[in-house]
C-alpha cells in the first residue's frame, strides 16, 4: 500500500 | 489565529520600484504551506526596502493572512497588493521561523 509521507513540492512564481 | 506570532515582523515595502522583486514559493497542500521568499531581485521595491530576506516566510500581506492559501492564490494576492493604487507601500508580516 503506498504510503503518501510528503507533500509536492511548490512552484515559484516571481512578483 | 490572527495572533501575531512571538518571532513575526512587520515589513512595510514602498513600491519604489516598478517591479516588487520577489520570487515565492509554497502555499497550501505543498510541502511549504505558507508561501516563502526565495528571490529578492536588485532593483526592485523589496530590494530597495532592504527588510526582506531570502527564507522568510509570508504570514500576512496588509493584513490579510496567507494561511490555508494554495501557491497561485496566496501569488495572485502579492500581486494585487503590490498593483493597486489604493496605498503607495505593502505591508508584510514575515517570520525567520519555518
Amino acid at each position: 500500500r503506498e504510503k503518501r509521507l510528503t507533500l509536492p513540492p511548490s512552484e515559484i512564481t516571481l512578483l | 489565529p490572527g495572533l501575531l506570532e512571538p518571532t513575526s515582523t512587520l515589513v512595510r515595502v514602498a513600491k519604489s520600484a516598478s517591479t516588487l522583486g520577489i520570487a515565492i514559493e509554497g502555499g497550501a497542500n505543498t510541502r511549504q504551506p505558507l508561501p516563502r521568499i526565495v528571490t529578492i531581485q536588485r532593483g526592485g521595491s523589496a530590494h530597495n526596502c532592504g527588510q526582506l530576506k531570502v527564507g522568510q516566510v509570508i504570514l500576512e500581506v496588509n493584513g490579510v493572512s496567507m494561511r490555508g492559501r494554495e501557491h497561485r492564490d496566496a501569488a495572485r494576492l502579492i500581486a494585487e497588493a503590490f498593483k493597486t493604487k489604493e496605498r503607495d507601500h505593502v505591508d508584510f508580516l514575515v517570520t525567520d521561523f519555518n
